[in-house]
């Protein structure tokens, strides 16, 4: 028996939203630590790893380890049905080949229950082991959102370079080549306006623009963003869902040919 | 021209 009851339910719909563009079938895992995803994309160059954990739920309950495979443009369908305010609520039977989504709105004068089937899916599991970046990059979200978008309409590829002076990212096209520099910035009224840079070493490596521009779709669940950089090793770029967990997506690095 | 790498390049099946 499992069922999720997240009162905030409009973080599950904005977490749909930033995956769904790069992941097609995944599995939903649940366990005791919380609701989890890790799925790569289908050319095995970006993978997102997804935790929401059991104590940001209201209530949290999942009697054995279950994974449950989804479309997730048919689960995107689901919660598109659900209101903004709404309560979300995640059931399952053990056994069953379906998943229940319920929602109630906050007054509880309309409550809706939508049955999806699962399916099976055959995924990989990468393990990928805590690691010390050499550089670590905390930006205003939309920021970083906005300058993949504006390097994207001039080249294919982004050149991320740390240094003492700041972040640089650059790109080359056929009509001409771009370079955006962030310095460190904490001299900001709000906090999630700064940017603050970490840098043990200095670092630079090559990214298609493509799946920088589809990990920007999880912008609306944080206004900050966080990329951790290391020479020969694939990027990782978190968004904090809420308090209660993540979403992170690693892309491996290009080289030059 | 550059070369795209793959996540298994790096990270090991589990």
């Amino acid at each position: 028996m499992l069922e999720l009851r997240l009162v905030q339910g409009s973080l599950l719909k904005k977490v749909l939203e930033a995956i769904k563009e790069l992941v097609t079938d995944a599995n939903f895992d649940c366990s005791a630590t919380g609701f989890s995803l890790q799925a790569m994309d289908s050319s095995h160059v970006a993978l997102v790893a997804l935790l929401l954990r059991s104590e940001g739920f209201e209530h949290y309950r999942c009697d054995r380890n279950l994974s449950m495979g989804m479309n997730l443009n048919n689960v995107s369908k689901m919660l598109r049905c659900a209101g903004n305010d709404d309560i979300i609520t995640l059931k399952a039977d053990d056994g069953s080949d379906t998943v229940t989504f319920m929602f109630e709105s906050p007054n509880q004068d309309k409550i809706a229950d939508f049955e999806m089937k699962l399916m099976d899916i055959d995924s990989e599991h990468l393990g990928i082991p805590e690691a010390e970046y050499h550089a670590i990059v905390k930006m205003p979200s939309a920021e970083f959102a906005r300058i993949c978008k504006d390097l994207s309409s001039i080249g294919d590829t982004v050149v991320i370079s740390v240094t003492k002076e700041g972040v640089k990212f650059s790109t080359r096209g056929d009509i001409g080549n771009a370079n955006i520099v962030c310095r460190q910035n904490t001299t900001v009224d709000k906090p999630e306006e700064a940017t603050i840079i970490e840098m043990q070493e200095p670092v630079s490596l090559t990214f298609a623009l493509r799946y920088m521009n589809s990990f920007t779709k999880a912008t609306p669940l944080s206004n900050t963003v966080t990329i951790s950089l290391s020479s020969e090793l694939p990027v990782v770029v978190e968004y904090k869902v809420a308090d209660m967990g993540y979403i992170r997506f690693y892309l491996a690095p290009k080289i030059e040919d | 021209n550059c070369l795209q790498w793959r996540l298994k390049e790096f990270y090991g099946t589990q």
